[in-house]
């Protein structure tokens, strides 16, 4: 079982990714008419921006975060704010939408000037994600966990970062086993997915090189 | 407008609270 302290600190972060999602008004502009490509691009950025800022105030959120020394802080969302929106993006992909949104939604992404090669396994994650069909607390404990990777470049006290990986690891471990009782192996896919994480960054990174190329 | 800031911009911005701007 969850201790208090183990409880109060899932219920804190629960409560502060709820809070901090993208302002809906940003979120509807997703929907509406037809762009051309610069304006998809120029929207999804924005929509990036935007989803950065959330992932911020999220983060300030997390027991411990604002404690940690402020350049490891900066470099820990540098690092991991590519990762987390992912997440989120899946999340939002694989939520019930109104009937046709997921189809506009996924041709904004394809009509953006992203290479086929990058959006597929974008997509893979999505459904892989889906699948899983997580809580939302096993989504809000699974991005604080991806932030706090002590291995990002640049951090000066991996221990600090990794004592509050770590409790937030047992936290996750503890809720999996106790709300899926039949399925023993729930914890080790969703930290599977970190790995999934690591791999979509690493393309994130190769497309910004090739857009900056070209 | 933001999407012009890169990153790192943002996320420092942010950290401080800037971001009702």
């Amino acid at each position: 079982e969850l201790s208090q302290d183990q409880q109060a600190l899932l219920s804190y972060i629960l409560e502060a990714y709820n809070k901090h999602r993208i302002p809906p008004d940003m979120a509807k502009k997703l929907l509406q008419e037809q762009f051309s490509t610069e304006e998809n691009f120029l929207l999804l950025t924005e929509m990036a921006t935007s989803h950065v800022q959330v992932l911020v105030e999220f983060t300030k959120n997390i027991p411990g975060f604002q404690s940690l020394d402020h350049e490891d802080q900066i470099a820990l969302l540098k690092g991991s704010a590519v990762e987390a929106m992912f997440l989120r993006s899946a999340q939002a992909f694989t939520r019930k939408m109104p009937h046709g949104h997921t189809e506009m939604l996924e041709e904004r992404i394809r009509k953006s000037g992203m290479s086929e090669k990058f959006i597929v396994p974008m997509f893979n994650f999505y459904k892989s994600i889906g699948g899983l069909q997580m809580m939302q607390e096993e989504h809000a404990l699974l991005t604080a966990i991806t932030i706090l990777s002590p291995d990002r470049p640049y951090i000066k006290d991996q221990k600090a970062v990794e004592l509050l990986q770590e409790a937030m690891l047992e936290v996750l471990s503890k809720f999996c086993k106790l709300k899926h009782p039949q399925e023993p192996q729930h914890f080790a896919r969703l930290l599977g997915r970190l790995t999934e994480l690591r791999t979509l960054h690493h393309h994130h990174a190769e497309m910004l090189e090739s857009w900056r190329m070209s | 407008p933001a999407s012009n800031l890169g990153l790192e911009d943002i996320i420092r911005k942010a950290l401080m609270g800037t971001v009702e701007e």
